[in-house]
C-alpha cells in the first residue's frame, strides 16, 4: 500500500492511497496477475454511511467487509490504513482472543468506530493511538487545517511513533509498509519512487489529478494494487478507481 | 526487470476511463445492524463466495495441516461471532443471511487483516 496526505499552496488537504493486497496468493501464469488481487477488484465499492439521511462518512470497502481501510469524514478528517508486518502479528492476537483475552480491538472495527464517532482530527488521533489492538498497523490521518497530517505506527499494545507532516517535509507525508525511520526492503521499495514523483510534482500541483498521477506511477502502482482513491476533506469528495497496471508492470 | 524498480512518474493518468470508476452505495445506519448490508451483499454474494473459495484453495495447497484450518473456520468460526462487539456481530449475521454464506466464512473475511499481518 501507499498512502499520502498532501497540502496545496492554499492549505487545502488531500489524502490518497493505493491499496495493494494479495502478495504470494496465487500467481496466474497465463494472465500474469495475482489471483486474489484480481478477485477483489469487482468487490470494491464506495460506501456512503448515512444517519437520518445525512452523510456521516464515506469509505472505500470490499463488499461484505464491515471495517474501514480508507475513509473521509467531510470537513473533519481523513483516514487510511497500511499493513504493518510484524512477527508479533495478528495471528497471536486472534489466538489470544480465542483464549478469552479480549482487551484488544480488531483493526477494522477500531477504524469503523473512529469514523462513526470521532468528531475531530485530534480526537481520531487519540483513539487510534491509545486503543489496544489485535494486530500492528500504520494509520495515516489527515485533518482540515494546514499541517494536520500524521502517520501513527502501531504495535498491538501501544503506539511506537507518531510522525508529523511538518517533520516529514512540510507539505506532504507518505507511508508505504515500512517504519519511516528504517529503509524499506530493497525488493519492495515503493517509498523512494513515490517520494521522487511527489517532489517532481511539486506542491504547486497538489490536486486530485496531481496525486492520482503519482499513485499511477510504477512501481507505486503495481500488480498488487486493487484500487486508487483520492479524498478531499474540505468537500468530503471521494473518488475511487479500480487499478489497471498495464504491462510492463512490476509484480509488487 | 529486477528490483529495486526505477520509477516512471506519469503526468497523464488522470482521469482514467469511466469504466474504472467505482460505484457508490448507501449504508443506512438507522437500520438494524442485520439489515444494513442487505442490498449490497445480495448483489455481490457470488463474488464474495469466489474470493473465499480462492483463499481456501490457497490455504489447502499448504498441506493437510493447513486444510484443518479451513475445517475449523467452516465448523467453529460461526460460534466466534458471539465474541464480537455490536453492531459488528449483527452486521456479520446479516451479511451471512443475505449472501447465503456460512457465518464462519463471513467472520474469516472480516478478520483477513489480522491473519495477513503474519
Amino acid at each position: 500500500c501507499t498512502s499520502i496526505v498532501a497540502e496545496d499552496p492554499s492549505g487545502n488537504l488531500y489524502h490518497a492511497r493505493n491499496l495493494d493486497f494479495g502478495l504470494f496468493i496465487g500467481w496466474d501464469i497465463r494472465n500474469e496477475t495475482w489471483e486474489i488481487t484480481e478477485a477483489l477488484k469487482p468487490l470494491i465499492v464506495n460506501l456512503n454511511f448515512q444517519r437520518s439521511g445525512q452523510t456521516v462518512f464515506k469509505s472505500v470497502n470490499y463488499a461484505g467487509y464491515v471495517g474501514i481501510l480508507t475513509a473521509v469524514k467531510p470537513k473533519t478528517f481523513t483516514l487510511s490504513m497500511d499493513e504493518r508486518f510484524n512477527k508479533d502479528g495478528g495471528f497471536i492476537g486472534i489466538i489470544e482472543w480465542l483464549l478469552g483475552i479480549r482487551t484488544g480491538s480488531w483493526m477494522g472495527f477500531l477504524t469503523r468506530n473512529v469514523m462513526e464517532n470521532s468528531t475531530s482530527y485530534s480526537d481520531a488521533r487519540d483513539v487510534l493511538s491509545n486503543t489496544e489492538m489485535l494486530a500492528p498497523a500504520y494509520f495515516i490521518l489527515g485533518g482540515t487545517k494546514s499541517g494536520e497530517g500524521c502517520v501513527i505506527t502501531r504495535d498491538r499494545e501501544k503506539t511506537i511513533d507518531i510522525w508529523e507532516m511538518k517533520s516529514a517535509g512540510g507539505w506532504y507525508i507518505l507511508e508505504t509498509n515500512y517504519d519511516h525511520w528504517t529503509k524499506p526492503l530493497f525488493l519492495d521499495d515503493r517509498r523512494t519512487p513515490a517520494n521522487n514523483c511527489m517532489r517532481n510534482m511539486t506542491q504547486t500541483n497538489v490536486s486530485v489529478k496531481g496525486i492520482f498521477n503519482v499513485l499511477s506511477s510504477k512501481p507505486v502502482l503495481n500488480k498488487l494494487t486493487t484500487y486508487t482513491a483520492v479524498m478531499e476533506v474540505s468537500t468530503g469528495h471521494l473518488e475511487t478507481y479500480l487499478a489497471n497496471c498495464t504491462d510492463p508492470c512490476f509484480p509488487w | 526487470q529486477v528490483p529495486p524498480f526505477k520509477e516512471e512518474c506519469v503526468k497523464d493518468a488522470y482521469p482514467p476511463p469511466a469504466s474504472l470508476l467505482v460505484k457508490e452505495y448507501i449504508i443506512n445506519l438507522d437500520l438494524a445492524p442485520e439489515e444494513r448490508w442487505a442490498e449490497l451483499v445480495k448483489e455481490k454474494a457470488e463474488l464474495i463466495k469466489n474470493i473465499l473459495a480462492k483463499f481456501k484453495e490457497f490455504v489447502r495447497d499448504w498441506g493437510q495441516e493447513a486444510a484443518k484450518l479451513i475445517e475449523l473456520v467452516d465448523e467453529k468460526f460461526g460460534k466466534f461471532d458471539d465474541t464480537l462487539p455490536e453492531p459488528f456481530r449483527g452486521e456479520l449475521l446479516g451479511i451471512a443471511k443475505y449472501s447465503n454464506l456460512n457465518l464462519g466464512e463471513v467472520v474469516l473475511y472480516n478478520i483477513f487483516y489480522e491473519i495477513f499481518t503474519v
